[in-house]
């Protein structure tokens, strides 16, 4: 393991804390797409199908476990818990799951390295990564006010993404027959959606104002 | 079979 692929985990396992963090001490979600943490929780459980089944290192499995059960407890927080639930912006967070998931798995079915089960569902959860921030980024443009957690939230998943495009440069030049167009597609797509936030945060942390999207 | 290198990311 590279230390661009490390810092890119570190920066993932971040945002989730972060995240977790809000929701558990503030007791409030305010500002966080349920809809993309609900397609986080689907692209975490069609990923790590093989998590008990092929052993890769106890770094993998226990980084699986961590990102499976805080992606759901999540979902649970904001679905379930009777404080946490009450400050969710259910009429701002609109999006529509199978606007999303429908494509993801077709595009799957159509392009990936293997036609099996596994391979397919594994190809449909890097699609679905690539994407399943778009509705928080809409939900962000509604409130347009953002608390400095979810903006950090956000930045952290970010950097994870930038992360790991170095981590992929990396490996291609250090390992032979490095090549996988599949995730470094769906992966630079994913990194792009953030460019336009980045923006934004750079901006408000250089003139020290509070973050604040355009309308 | 062999895993494909890049499914020991995250």
């Amino acid at each position: 393991m590279n230390i661009f692929r490390f810092a890119g985990d570190m920066t993932h396992l971040a945002s989730v804390l972060v995240l977790l963090l809000k929701i558990h001490t503030i007791k409030s979600c305010a500002g966080v797409s349920l809809k993309t943490q609900e397609l986080y929780a689907i692209v975490f459980a069609t990923r790590y199908l093989d998590i008990f089944t092929d052993f890769i290192s106890l770094y993998n499995t226990f980084m699986k476990l961590v990102f499976l059960g805080s992606s759901f407890s999540i979902v649970w927080y904001m679905r379930s818990h009777k404080i946490v639930r009450r400050s969710y912006d259910k009429d701002q967070d609109t999006f529509r799951h199978y606007f999303l998931i429908v494509p993801c798995l077709l595009l799957a079915m159509i392009i990936n390295e293997k036609f099996t089960f596994r391979e397919v569902l594994w190809t449909f959860s890097l699609f679905l990564e690539a994407v399943a921030i778009l509705p928080q980024l809409v939900l962000l443009q509604r409130t347009r006010n953002i608390d400095n957690l979810t903006g950090q939230y956000i930045f952290l998943l970010g950097a994870y993404r930038a992360f790991y495009i170095f981590n992929w440069i990396y490996r291609y030049f250090t390992e032979p027959h490095y090549v996988h167009w599949i995730p470094w597609i769906a992966g630079l797509l994913q990194t792009l959606l953030y460019g336009d936030f980045f923006y934004y945060y750079f901006h408000s942390w250089k003139n020290n104002k509070k973050l604040q999207l355009p309308a | 079979r062999e895993q494909p290198q890049n499914h020991d990311e995250l």
